[in-house]
């Protein structure tokens, strides 16, 4: 494998965004590029990342392999990659190490790393294609407000849309709470619109935890898309250039 | 975590 990332930022913001819900993952690589499918702990949500080999230049992989990485240790030798930095991960066939090498784009200066790999005995869920009865495209800053917001009040939210619009409604000790967003088309910056695309009304209960744990990938694009059938888990996506993505899906509360 | 449904019960094992 040999994978050049113009910008480290790309990585260092993937690694950030995932590495308090999983720890150790097998990065999946294979010529379309590298994925990342993992549960947390307690198998309430599931992280699934694609960085498509178009996102990186150049990007070869002549044999598919399944580096096996604790994501605490990449974390500390991301930290020591600039965001602007040229990131370039590379490994053998059957590797014991993956190397990563930092260029700074204005100086001479090289870093270089080696990261211990690890056997992890990972299970791939198999996710359906889904036709989802509700889209919702949002700024995932409104949705990491929404989350913050909410999560101070209760452990869960109900999210309702209909085509009045989408509900986010939550009960707790102190109180109650509730964030209404219509379809709204921003004619100044269209990343501010709020998209929603409905073939049937949905309403499902979702733990807060989990999406507030979600919004630490909002630095990762302007936009995130919410994907709900009844009945079926959460689909949050967070949109990278190329077709890359990082999405999670979240298991809905189960009714009383 | 009564209540919380499990991800593995909407998406089977490959």
């Amino acid at each position: 494998l040999e994978a050049r990332l113009e910008q480290a930022a790309m990585l260092k913001r993937v690694v950030d965004a995932i590495k308090d819900l999983v720890q150790d993952c097998n990065f999946d690589c294979n010529d379309s590029g590298i994925a990342l499918q993992a549960m947390d702990n307690s198998h309430v949500a599931l992280v699934s990342m694609m960085l498509k080999s178009e996102s990186f230049s150049p990007f070869r992989c002549d044999r598919n392999i399944a580096l096996g990485i604790n994501l605490t240790s990449l974390t500390k030798v991301l930290r020591a990659a600039q965001g602007d930095d040229i990131l370039t991960l590379k490994a053998e066939d059957a590797p014991d190490v993956v190397n990563l090498t930092f260029e700074s784009p204005e100086s001479d200066r090289l870093s270089e790393y080696d990261i211990k790999l690890m056997d992890i005995d990972q299970e791939h869920l198999g996710i359906p294609d889904t036709e989802y009865a509700a889209t919702i495209t949002l700024p995932s800053s409104e949705f990491s407000r929404i989350t913050r917001d909410l999560s101070a009040l209760s452990e869960s939210v109900a999210i309702e849309c209909t085509k009045e619009g989408v509900k986010f409604t939550c009960t707790g000790d102190i109180g109650n709470g509730s964030v209404s967003l219509r379809q709204h088309t921003n004619v100044e910056n269209d990343a501010k619109s709020v998209d929603i695309s409905l073939t049937e009304p949905v309403a499902l209960t979702f733990s807060l935890k989990y999406l507030v744990n979600f919004c630490k990938a909002a630095g990762l694009s302007d936009r995130v898309r919410l994907c709900l059938s009844n009945e079926v888990p959460l689909l949050v996506e967070y949109g990278l250039s190329n077709n890359s993505y990082l999405r999670f899906y979240l298991a809905p509360k189960i009714g009383d | 975590n009564p209540g919380q449904g499990n991800i593995m019960s909407f998406f089977g094992k490959k």
